[in-house]
């Protein structure tokens, strides 16, 4: 005797979650969590199962048209097909990087990408001064071109250890190792209580973990 | 003048738009 299983329509992008949670830190409950989480982005001004760039910078800033340098470049490292929107499984995928127990050098990779804008493989000192000037706008902290320029010197010399003018990755990394504040936002502790977040997601479950 | 012994990764890293937390928030 068959038992009777239904599967629930599921949205365009969705993906499976036993795959997921083996390719992520996740177990397949926080996945299915994080499933209702994405719902609640994915519908906030479109309801068609993706996140759309206004939805992303809705949810972080409470507005949808604030641009922002750093949430462009935090979709666009998310948007991993690079088709403009953010498909669950990306998200869940990305989502990964900032789980506590993802190692810190997955999250080192993660941040170069981010501060590396023109994808050279390089932060480069223009980028290094772009994202200053970047933060001090969406900031109140103002500092005269002459500050910033004695910040961006002083921070290049000391990460540009081979000093020809660019930070790779293997520098980064070095930096980073001895300055490890820097990937600090790189970890959400709340990943680890995600099923505690939005309990909704036994409902809609297809396993006990 | 403490700006300037400010690490300019440690200053771009407080953006709002890599503070990621938000998007859990009800």
């Amino acid at each position: 005797m068959g038992c009777y299983h239904s599967k629930k329509a599921k949205s365009p992008g969705y993906e499976d979650p036993s795959i997921l949670s083996a390719e992520t830190p996740f177990t397949v409950n926080e996945v299915e969590a994080l499933h209702e989480l994405f719902k609640k982005l994915s519908s906030s001004i479109i309801d068609d199962g993706f996140i759309h760039k206004e939805e992303f910078q809705l949810a972080l800033f409470r507005n949808r048209n604030k641009r922002n340098l750093f949430a462009d470049r935090v979709f666009d490292l998310f948007d991993l097909k690079r088709n403009g929107v953010i498909e669950f499984g990306e998200f869940v995928r990305s989502l990964g990087v900032f789980h506590p127990n993802t190692p810190t050098e997955d999250k080192i990779t993660f941040a170069f990408k981010l501060y590396d804008l023109r994808q050279t493989g390089y932060i480069e000192r223009e980028e290094l001064k772009d994202m200053v000037v970047a933060l001090l706008q969406e900031s109140d902290l103002v500092l005269s071109d002459e500050v910033i320029e004695i910040i961006v010197h002083k921070t290049f010399s000391e990460a540009d250890a081979k000093g020809d003018g660019r930070i790779d990755q293997e520098e980064w990394k070095e930096f980073v190792l001895k300055n490890p504040s820097l990937i600090k936002n790189m970890t959400l502790p709340y990943l680890k209580d995600i099923t505690v977040a939005f309990p909704s997601f036994v409902l809609n479950s297809e396993v006990e973990d | 003048m403490a700006p300037v012994t400010m690490n300019a990764f440690e200053l771009i890293s407080t953006s709002q738009g890599l503070n990621l937390s938000s998007l859990f928030e009800k």
